[in-house]
Order: C-alpha cells, then structure tokens, then sequence
C-alpha cells in the first residue's frame, strides 16, 4: 500500500484547494512557523478517523473548518481525502486506487467516502484497521507523544503499550 | 491473554534495545515490568544507560537523550505492529546535529520498508528526504504549497 | 490586596501586548480575567492573533506560535519584576529561523540591563552573544569547558 | 550586580573541578546532547536556593552529586558557588564581590556559605530576595516553563502570575 496523494480544502489554514504527493521512501514537508505544516499531519489524522478533537488541537469538530483570516470569510465545510496505490491488495477493496474522503460542516454532520461511495465512519474504520492504519497505531508521531510517553507513569506507559501492540 | 501480553512485550522489548544501541551508537536499554508477577496489571518502566555512562533515570537525561530514547522506542512498537505510511512532526526538534545525522541514516533505512512523511525544521532530516514539499503562507492565514523539490541524494 | 493584583495585572498586559508585537512583527496579544468580578480568585487567559490572522485559541496556534507567545509573556513577567541575571534554556527550540533573528534581536536590546545566559543549539542565537562557551563529554559522563570564544560582532 | 563566574564541583555531571566566566550582556552555552549544558542551569538554580528536587529532575537530593560514570566512581559530595561583582550594592552587604556557596553530601546533609563564612539557607534566600534573585522569579527559564504556561488552565496560570508578580 502506497500513499500518493493528500487533498485538503477548507480544512484548518487550507482555505484553497490543496494538493500534496508522495512517492515511497521519504517525503520532507518544511516551511515557517504557523505555515500549516502540523495542519497536514492533522488533516492525516482526521481523514484517518481521529474522533477526538484534542488530538487535533481543537475543542469542537468545527474548529477543524477554515475560519477566516484577517481577508477571508470563514468557509462552511472542511474536506479531505487520501488516495492509496493498493496494487498490492493490502485493502481488502477490488480497487487498484482507492480514495477515502472525510468532510464535515459547520453544522457538526459529517459525511464519508470511499471512491466517491457514500459510506458510514464505521467503514473507513474497518477498511483501514485491515491495513495497520487504525487511528491507535503509530501512523502520526509528534513531539507531544513523545512527551506523552517521556512523562507519563509506569502505569500510564502501560496503557500506551497495550494501545501500540 | 497474559501470553500474548508477555510474547509482545519480549518482541518489543528486543526491538528497543537494539533500536536504542542503533541510535545512540551504544549503551543499552531496556523495559522492565514493575511487577512481573502482575502481568496483566504492571507497570512498565525504562531502564537507559547512554554510551559510557550510569545506568540513569530516565528523568535525569538531557533533553536530547530523552527524545532519542522514545523514538527508540515507538520505532520498537512500529517494528511490531508496521504500519504502511508514517508521518512525523518535528520530532527531531531536540536532537544536536549528530544526533539528526544517526537519525536520518536510520530513517532511511527504515523507510526501505515504510513509507515516511516527515515535518522538520532540521537540515540533516531534510537532505535524507527523496521529494521535498514547502508550505508557506504569502497570504496570512492560508496556508500555500510551493514547488516540490527532487532531493539529489549523494549516493 | 485586589488593588496591588490590579495594577500588576494591568502592566503586564501592557508589556505583553508590546512584546507580542515586537517578537510577531504584527498581530496582537492580550491576557484576560476569566471573571473580572472576583479579582482574588479568578484564572487568567490569553488571546492572541497572529499577524493577518483571526484571533486563535491558543491551543490551534502552531509549535513555533505558541513558543513566542509564551516568551513574549515570560519576558513581561520579567520587564514587571527584573532580575538582575536570567538564565534561558534552549527555550529558542520550537522557532524558525525568522523568529529565531526576530528574538536574538530582542535579546541583544533587552541584555542592556540585563546580563544572558543562554543555553542553545540554533546559530542565530549564538550569533547575538558577546562570549561562548562549549560544554563537551571527552571522557563519557564527565562535562568540560571548552575554550571560550569572544564573539566577533558584526557592528 | 553583575554575574562574574560559576564554579561546580561534583555536580551532576562536573566530576572535575569546572569553573565558567561571564561577562555583561549575553553569554551562550553551546554543545552536544548529553553534554552538561542543562545541568549548568540546573547548578545555577541549586546554588540560588531550590529545595525542590523535581526542578532539578531528580527523586532526591543526592541526585545531584556526581553519580560516576563507566570509568569513574560516584563523588561524596556537590559543591556549586556564584561569584557576583557587587559594586553596585544590590546586594545588602559591604562587599564589592559576593561568593554564595552550597554544599550537600550524601548523607543529605547541606552548607552554605556567604564568602567562605557559614550561614543558614535561610541567610542566602533573604539575600537574593533583595536582589530580585529569589528562585521564584524569572531567573532560570527553560523550555518545561515554556509547556508549564501554555499547557495549564486559567487558574493555574493565575498561580504563575501571582508568583512572578
Ligand atoms: N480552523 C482554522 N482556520 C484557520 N486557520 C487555522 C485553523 N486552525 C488552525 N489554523 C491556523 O493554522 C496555523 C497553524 O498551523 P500549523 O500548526 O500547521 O503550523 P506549523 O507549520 O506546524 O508551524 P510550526 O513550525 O510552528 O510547528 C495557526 O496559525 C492557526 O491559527
Ligand atoms: N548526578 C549525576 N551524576 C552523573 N551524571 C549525571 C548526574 N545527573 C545527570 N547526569 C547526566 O548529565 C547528562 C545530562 O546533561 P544535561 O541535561 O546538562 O545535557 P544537555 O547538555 O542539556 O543536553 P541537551 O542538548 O540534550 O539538552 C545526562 O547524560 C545525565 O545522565
Ligand atoms: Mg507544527
Ligand atoms: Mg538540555
């Protein structure tokens, strides 16, 4: 399974229409403070399933939605997708491509996606936690978890290990 | 349950001792559980003993051994439950310039087999990347990706 | 009691806001009373926004954001109640080498009364000292001074 | 008042007599991972009066004694002192130079000392109290007080307020 391309639009400081790729090996995102950098590791979280918003920084499911800046309206929906090479059939789909698409307006309703299919959050769960890539699993590593796990107790580690195996 | 507990702890307990070495250029380091004959209760703390020093409090390490010693160790858990794409933010931030470059080596290594997308302010992390994306924001508060950069890698 | 509070309050919301500024090159920053009737007991926020940006809840800023807000905040706890010496500890980490010139510069005017020591891996930081010193392990878990260089000052 | 030199001798990591000038302005420490650099800062805090050992990341007091290395035996004793130009009489006492210095053995057991003469740890707060140098104040910052300020709730920032102002 590989991932090649990220789209994100009105998700956190993505107020256009963004896309990223990537090949195999290691892709390097760099750039200033506050340029968005960590909004893509938490764009990748979201699309993934993250379901509890202090893991994206925020407090509500709408904070995750561009809003505004000093030029700029707020938007009323944040999008997201992923899209995977499955040639190697890691995802049990009938598809050599599949794309998994997360959105959700201001209004807190959300809607899911897999190649374009309406489907439920349940699904993408599913789909994923066949291929390692459940939203438990190492598949983002920031400095907090790291802090996480440097300071947490002997009892708190625990939980984190029964969490990652 | 208990087996499977043990089993997984001993694999990733390897994983991180060796890991640690890799990364450290020596020393040891190891789980330990606080109450082996809680197995399904226990705690679990880390016993660190950088190259040529005492074996140490995890607590009593430089900033830098600290954050080099837990990347040791989630890389323990990747290696026992791999996942196909990984993507990392800025956590090399506390490590020293030979600290990055043992890193790096090891990233590339690593990523034979695991797709990597890595956030980072570090030059060494940035030369060991194959493609490079910048993100800026020339108008405040909207974020900009800016051209993709082919890393020539030196070998 | 509330008066002393009050006026300590009211200064080092005005030193915060200034050095927000100073350290962002723009945007504003200001500490609220989370319940000005009960000056004795009440908690203290911060809302802050970034040049061109909306005004943010803290924890939705980035790393380097929260970082600069924080030391703009510390130094106006400083600029409130001096000390005659101040020591930083790499507390640069998290800043990008923009911000990182934009707070040497600070530092550099700030250090007219008030003598630095700052511990740091970034060379913009290092560029704005009068004098360094290397700290080394030779012999593993032993520290040693290194000789001291006096920084050439580029006017 | 102007800070003039540090000395620490069997703290933490200094198992040899070390001894570091400064002059006014800004003086920056440089060096590897694992160096000794943060324990400086640490020895700076000591000598000025900590009494709480987690400030210092250790469990108990003798974890500031130098605790040996591969090739070297643990010391029985940490001794840091900072030595001030007090032209200016900042500091109460009709020296032009200050030398505060503290003392702790294995046993648990400390001495301080103002310019070679003993006196109580009481003595050395009541003196760098008057000089703005009370361990309460802004005089060590390190990237923890950095996460302590943004990390803590509103009351709890209010305790750090209270305590630097
Ligand atoms: N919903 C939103 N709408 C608009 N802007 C947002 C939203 N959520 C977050 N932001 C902005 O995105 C910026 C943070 O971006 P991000 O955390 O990705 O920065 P970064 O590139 O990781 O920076 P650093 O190098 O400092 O870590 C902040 O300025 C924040 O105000
Ligand atoms: N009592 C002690 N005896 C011997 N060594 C000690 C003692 N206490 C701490 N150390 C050692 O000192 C080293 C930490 O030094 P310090 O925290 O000053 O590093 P640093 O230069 O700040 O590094 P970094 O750049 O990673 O922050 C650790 O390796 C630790 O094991
Ligand atoms: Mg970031
Ligand atoms: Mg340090």
């Amino acid at each position: 399974l590989l991932l090649r391309k990220l789209e994100a639009y009105g998700f956190k400081s993505f107020a256009e229409k963004t896309e990223m790729e990537f090949k195999s090996g290691i892709t390097a995102i760099v750039g200033p403070n506050g340029s968005g950098k960590s909004n893509i590791s938490d764009a990748v979280r979201w699309v993934l399933g993250e379901q509890n918003i202090r893991n994206l920084r925020g407090n509500k499911m709408e904070d995750v939605i561009f809003s505004g800046s000093a030029k700029r309206r707020p938007l009323g929906v944040a999008e997201v997708s992923l899209v995977f090479d499955n040639t190697d059939g890691l995802l049990p789909l009938e598809f050599s491509e599949v794309t998994i698409t997360r959105r959700v307006f201001r209004s807190g309703d959300g809607e899911y996606y897999i190649n374009k299919a309406p489907c439920r959050l349940k699904d993408i769960h599913d789909l994923l936690l066949e291929a390692g890539l459940s939203r438990e699993s190492m598949t983002v590593i920031s400095q907090n978890k790291i802090d996480e796990v440097l300071n947490s107790k002997p009892e708190e580690r625990r939980l984190l290990f029964e969490e990652a195996a | 349950m208990a087996k499977q507990f043990k089993a997984a702890f001993a694999q990733i307990n390897d994983h991180f001792g060796e890991l640690f070495v890799r990364l450290f250029g020596g020393g040891r380091a190891q789980l330990i559980l606080a109450d082996p004959n809680d197995i399904l209760g226990t705690g679990i703390e880390i016993i660190v003993q950088p190259p040529g020093k005492k074996q140490q409090n995890l607590a009593l390490l430089s900033g830098g051994e600290r954050a080099l010693t837990v990347i040791a160790l989630l890389f323990a858990f990747l290696s026992f439950r791999p996942t196909p794409f990984c993507v990392l933010d800025e956590i090399d931030a506390a490590l020293d310039e030979a600290n990055v470059q043992r890193f790096s080596e090891f990233l590339q290594d690593y990523a034979r087999s695991t797709q990597f997308i890595v956030v980072t302010h570090r030059k060494g992390t940035m030369e060991a990347a194959d493609v490079m994306h910048g993100v800026t924001m020339e108008e405040s508060g909207v974020s900009k990706l800016i051209s993709v950069k082919f890393m020539d890698k030196a070998g």
